[in-house]
Order: C-alpha cells, then structure tokens, then sequence
C-alpha cells in the first residue's frame, strides 16, 4: 500500500 | 503604500478561485517586484507558490514591503462583486489593517469599492530548493484537467508514468481501471496545443487525485501546464501568468 507523503519529508521550515 | 492595478479583474478572480479551495489563510507579500504568496494545505501535501510580477499589473508601485494577511473566502467573495473586464485596483497603507479593492468600469460609469479586513497570519514557510527534476512534460492545460478529472472517477490515486516520448496516466480502483497515454506532438499552427516531453531518467510516481484535482482549478489561467517530476520528490505543476507563476508542489505517494 502506498503512503501518502508529507512535504515536510522534503522541504525544510525557514 | 501598495498600489496594483489591473487591467482585468479577471486574471485576479482566476487565482484566487484556483488556490482557494486548498488553502485559506495567506500572505501576500507585496514588493517593487510584484507579489508573492506561499502557502502549505492543511494536510501539508500541496504547497502554493504564486508570484504576480510587477508587469501583470497595468500600474503597479509598492514602495515598502508590505505584508497582506488574507482570509482567501472573504478576499473571494468581494473580488467577485466586480464584471471580468473591470479595473481591478488593490490598495494598501505601509502597515494596513485593511485592503482596498477598487472596481472600475471600463466606460467609468461605475466605480465600486470594498474594504477587506486582513489578518496576522502565522503561516509556516518552507525553503524550497531547486531541484533537477528526472522528466518535463509541457502539455495543454485542458487535457491535463480532463485526464485527471475522467481518472478520478476510478480511484483516489494517478499514477504517471514516463518513457521515452510517452507519458502515460494510469488509475485502478474497485470497478476497474483507466488509462491515458499522451505522446508529445507539436501543432505549428497553435503551438499551445503541443505536447513536450524531455527525459533523463524514467519515472513512474503515483499522487493523489484528492490534490490533482485542487491543482487542476488553475486550468483557466494559462494554456498548458509543465509537469517537473523525479522519483520520490514532490513534483511541481506550473501555470505560466502574463507575467509570473502558480505553481503547486505535490507530495507523492510510494512505499516506505
């Protein structure tokens, strides 16, 4: 099953 | 003090419409250069990234930043109380607490004004990096929407799929499954129709319809859409404006 991602996996806070 | 006037109120109720439905509490940051705004989805799965540049606006002058905190149903709402072919002028002081929208008829028989109340919004703002991206895929606007929206009604995933000069749409759910292979094509005669592809690496990465289907309410604002994706990194959708982007970044779906 395929988990849905989050963007913060990739994309740092500044 | 900002002051942005556009020559149709069009373009601006075009914007608002595709991004509100995803997100709701924004900045627009306002500079000599135009405007801005960053926004994450609830879920934090789908990020806007819009820039107005300075040149979308038929008189445009901001002389300091200035941040406008805006609740984009109400922001909705009041732009649309003004006809597609209307001035559209925003207004605002250096620190404002409201926003002026101006409507003006273009044969000035009519001018309307509405005074929105912003917002201190405490949005999260994420550093996004350039990427290098493993295929893009430049395609009309419309038949991206159609192929979501047809896809959709199978399955709550799309999976994209990209080889060399194919790229293919592919849902699968309870009643069965779909498929859409587009190859690119160019049509001299009107090059919006044109298909491109470039490709480094195949790719084959699978997003949530759920989103597509907010990412796709931007159809109208421009004639095609460029697809950026590489293998497990969010992929950016990219809707070209007269002068500037909206741009949505998609977090995909695979296996841990």
């Amino acid at each position: 099953k395929l988990k849905q991602q989050s963007l913060l996996s990739f994309f740092a806070p500044s | 003090m900002l002051e942005g006037k556009f020559d149709e109120a069009s373009l601006l109720k075009k914007i608002i419409d595709a991004i509100k439905d995803c997100v709701q509490l924004c900045n627009f940051n306002c500079t000599e250069k135009g405007i801005t705004l960053q926004a994450v989805d609830d879920s934090r799965v789908l990020l806007v990234s819009l820039l107005i540049g300075e040149e979308a606006f038929t008189d445009y002058r901001c002389d300091r930043n200035i941040t406008l905190g805006v609740d984009l149903s109400s922001f909705s709402k009041m732009i649309k109380c003004g006809n597609n072919e209307d001035f559209l002028t925003l207004i605002a002081e250096d620190s404002p607490d409201t926003v002026l929208v101006v409507f003006e008829d273009k044969n000035r028989e009519r001018i309307s004004e509405y005074s929105l109340k912003l917002m201190d919004i405490d949005n999260e703002f994420l550093k996004i990096d350039d990427m290098d991206y493993d295929s893009v895929i430049t395609m009309p606007a419309g038949e991206f929407a159609k192929i979501v929206r047809d896809l959709k009604n199978l399955s709550e995933s799309l999976g994209i799929l990209v080889t060399k000069d194919t790229v293919k749409f592919l849902s699968e759910g309870d009643i069965g499954s779909g498929s859409v292979v587009v190859k690119p094509f160019t049509d001299l005669e009107k090059p919006e129709n044109s298909v491109k592809v470039s490709l480094k690496k195949p790719v084959n990465l699978t997003f949530g319809l759920k989103y597509l289907s907010d990412i796709i309410k931007a159809t109208n604002l421009a004639e095609s859409v460029t697809i950026k994706i590489a293998d497990k990194v969010p992929a950016l959708f990219e809707y070209k404006l007269p002068s500037g982007y909206l741009r949505f970044y998609l977090a995909p779906k695979f296996d841990e």
